[in-house]
């Protein structure tokens, strides 16, 4: 399983529909501070389910929804794609016969949000099954926040059973 | 499932010894269970000694033997364990230039473990990636992605292009 | 000391906004008072926006743009009442070439208010000091002040001795 | 006042006297990951006299003496010498005559502490007295730790009080 293409659309600074084509191996994301490297990052984070605003720097979830510049107007509604490849035997039983997968996120200014597997309307949960024994997932090392790589050495004794736990 | 935790433990402790000793040449790092009788509910002491200083509460570490520290532990699980894709968001600003070396050097030998995405803004790593994308705010607040390079003559002029963008 | 305080928020205000003005090439910040009928008790809020960016929550700036953002209101500080010494401990390391460039103009402004001492890993940033030390473990363990320069075609070679040592 | 010289011994990973002169405008420290360069900010914090060993990254104030290495043993004291110059006019009534300031620290491994002001034996009273309207103390923007620039934005409202207070 590798991630082959992210499409952001109205997700903080990703106002039009932008899309990335990933290759394995190693791909750099470069550019001057505040352009968007990091919000990149969030999408991803955002898309696989996480549920706090804060770890996505917002204050309310509403705060990942394109909010405006001079010139453009705030957008109604965020999404994001995450497209997987490779998945073959990879996935738990009841999505057996998939040989990609498309997790899609969407949030409107509402508050109502949308999950989807594959364009079929889905709920978080669904998603969480779908990615449990694929190593990714909200809450696994996948993602590693700037400023935040000392983390994982954790300064609770206790918090740091969930590097084994991963490992298993 | 306490084998199976305990296997994981000494396995991932193995691992991590090894990884660290790649980075800083030497040293010993290693992964202590606090309560042994208890290993399912024990919390977990980190122990890191660089080359050539004494073992210590891993707080005195510098930031960039810390960083190597956190690394060596990541990797170690993933070479365990790979994790289909990795994002790693500038974990290489607290290197100074030789361990930015030995870090994109590491990084090269996982590339068959799993695939990674690395937000950076330091030329070395950048030469070391099969792919470049630049992100820029051609119009301020709005971001768009410049350009793909699939090899690393080109690093310097993404990252220069995305700039003047 | 009501009135001192008023003052003093006031004056802290304007230059913050005028230092981050000539970081950012534009935009604006400020700080509100949460309570303005309770100056001496009130919480104060942080607005900053870049150029071209809508007025936000500081948490959503990049992590370049809240250090600079951190730094114009230090220097701001600083301005009013300068301290006699300053050690800034890598502050340089979020940020890219060019604000690298902008943050060592505005610290060369700084010199008759403060005497700093800038630890730092960017050969820009060495290339702005009057003077440069260099640290070496030559002795694992034991650190030593390697070599003294006062000018700056010198900062590349400092850096390099200390690693060789 | 500006800084001048400092010394240090048996502080952190300067096992042997350590000289370092400072001359007006921009000082730059350099060198490898590890080497010290954040031990010499610490020892100028722990002089001005700070009290809590987790703000220099030890569980207690004996992890700041020299720990010993495969070659060396440990020592039994860590001191701090930091010497102010052009302090004329700048210090409370009591310390007027003075030209330069000499403020030294040592810690022994038996937990004794002493402080001294131009070699005189005094309590960290004395020291906290001599540097009140200085700008220069533990708890100023002094100094700024590796990691924390941040923090000055602080994200608790009241926390913030502390930049307009250090101004005025
Ligand atoms: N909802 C939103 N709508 C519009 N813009 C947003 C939104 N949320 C965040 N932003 C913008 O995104 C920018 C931050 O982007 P990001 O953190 O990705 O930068 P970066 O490229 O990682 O920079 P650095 O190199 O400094 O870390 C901020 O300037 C902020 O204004
Ligand atoms: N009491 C002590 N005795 C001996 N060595 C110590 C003591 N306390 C800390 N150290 C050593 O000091 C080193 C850290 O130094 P410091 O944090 O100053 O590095 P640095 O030059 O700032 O590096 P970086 O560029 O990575 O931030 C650690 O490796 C640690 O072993
Ligand atoms: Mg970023
Ligand atoms: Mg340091």
């Amino acid at each position: 399983m590798r991630l082959s293409k992210l499409e952001i659309l109205g997700f903080k600074s990703f106002c039009d529909k932008t899309t990335i084509v990933f290759q394995p191996g190693i791909t750099a994301v470069v550019g001057p501070n505040g352009c968007g490297k990091s919000n990149i990052s969030d999408a991803i984070q955002w898309a696989l389910g996480e549920q706090s605003a804060k770890t996505l720097r917002g204050e309310k979830m509403e705060d990942v929804i394109f909010n405006g510049t001079d010139n453009r107007k705030p957008l109604g509604m965020a999404e994001v794609n995450i497209m997987l490849t490779d998945v073959d035997g990879q996935l738990p039983a009841g999505f057996g016969e998939y040989k990609e997968i498309q997790i899609t996120r969407r949030l409107y200014r509402s508050g109502e949000s949308e999950y989807y597997i594959n364009r079929i309307p889905c709920r978080l949960k669904d998603i969480r099954d779908l990615l449990i024994d694929s190593g990714i997932g909200a809450k696994t090392h996948t993602i590693i926040e700037q400023g935040k790589m000392d983390q994982i050495l954790s300064s609770k004794p206790t918090d740091r059973r969930v590097i084994i736990e991963e490992t298993a | 499932t306490k084998q199976l935790f305990i296997d994981t433990f000494n396995t991932l402790n193995e691992t991590f010894n090894q990884v660290f000793k790649s980075f800083f040449g030497g040293g010993k790092a290693s992964l202590v269970l606090v309560d042994e009788n208890n290993p399912l509910e024990s919390g977990i002491e980190i122990v890191a000694q660089p080359t050539g200083k004494r073992l210590e509460n891993i707080d005195l570490l510098s930031g960039g033997e810390k960083a190597l520290t956190a690394i060596s532990l990541l990797f170690a699980s993933f070479l365990i364990k790979p994790t289909p894709f990795c994002m790693l968001d500038e974990i290489d600003a607290p290197l100074d230039e030789a361990n930015i070396g030995r870090f994109t050097n590491v990084l090269r030998t996982m590339v068959d473990k799993s695939q990674f995405i690395v937000i950076t803004h330091n030329k070395r790593t950048m030469e070391t990636a099969d792919a470049l994308y630049g992100v820029t705010m051609e119009e301020l607040g709005v971001s768009k992605i410049v350009s793909v390079r699939f090899n690393e003559d080109t690093a310097q002029r993404t990252e220069e292009e995305a700039m003047v963008a």
